[in-house]
């Protein structure tokens, strides 16, 4: 319902973005 | 109060009625499931973090109005605590882990979530400010964005590292709401990452320290 732009591929989520894997 | 803006409070307060301002039984579970139990440091952290934005809030907007961020701030804990559950059932989904003790002792994550969240927030009582007194209330443009930085000393890059998973983890969020965190996202990509003391430059320089083929633009560049 947005325009948002996702741009993080699916091996990219929060985890990976902090150095957490 | 416009409608609009009105639209946008009841929204918010509508989806946020069913968390509570305590971990729910799911968000709970990943805590124990956890190597380090991060529950008291939540909580102590949220604390320390209620002091300095209530401070700060008052001296933005005025003393008498200390309770209008007390409120922000408790709304905020919910959006906090809701997003953190959804992201870790989508890890837990992506991963098949279940524990995530270096995430959520990771203090860095939990202030740069918490800012994102109280972000929502204060969008959505942005609108308020600025049809009640016609744009040019200046005690509240002074808690615009990239204000919550400042407050919790988080840099914007690590700011940035939360808003595409938060927007991912809530698709409840209006549009109005998405686009204002568009807005930061750009902001912070186009200046505020760039100031000197980012963090974004000992990742350039591990980067080309690291060997990278590719030759590393200078940060002028």
């Amino acid at each position: 319902s947005h325009d948002y732009h996702f741009g993080l591929e699916d091996h990219e989520g929060i985890s990976e973005l902090f150095d957490c894997d | 109060i416009s409608s609009s803006a009105m639209t946008s409070i009841q929204q918010l307060k509508g989806d946020l009625i069913s968390t509570g301002d305590k971990p729910s039984s799911n968000l709970d579970t990943y805590f124990k499931n956890c190597t380090v139990d991060p529950t008291q440091d939540v909580l102590k952290r949220l604390e320390t973090l209620e002091k300095a934005f209530s401070q700060r809030f008052g001296q933005a907007v005025g003393p008498r109005c200390v309770v209008l961020g007390e409120q922000r701030f408790s709304l905020g804990v919910r959006q906090y605590y809701k997003v953190m559950e959804a992201m870790l059932k989508s890890e837990e989904k992506r991963l098949s882990v279940q524990n995530f003790s270096k995430l959520l002792n990771d203090s860095t994550f939990h202030t740069s979530l918490l800012a994102c969240a109280l972000e929502v927030v204060m969008a959505a009582y942005g609108g308020v400010s600025r049809y009640n007194h016609g744009g040019g209330d200046q005690a509240e443009t002074d808690v615009c964005f990239p204000w919550i930085l400042d407050v919790f000393n988080l840099a914007a890059f690590d700011f940035y590292k939360v808003i595409e998973s938060f927007i991912k983890a809530d698709p409840t969020l209006s549009k109005d709401i998405v686009k204002h965190l568009e807005t930061c996202e750009n902001l912070i990509m186009e200046r505020i990452a760039w100031r000197t003391g980012s963090p974004l430059f000992e990742l350039l320089r591990q980067e080309h320290e690291g060997g990278a083929a590719e030759q590393v633009e200078t940060p002028a560049s």
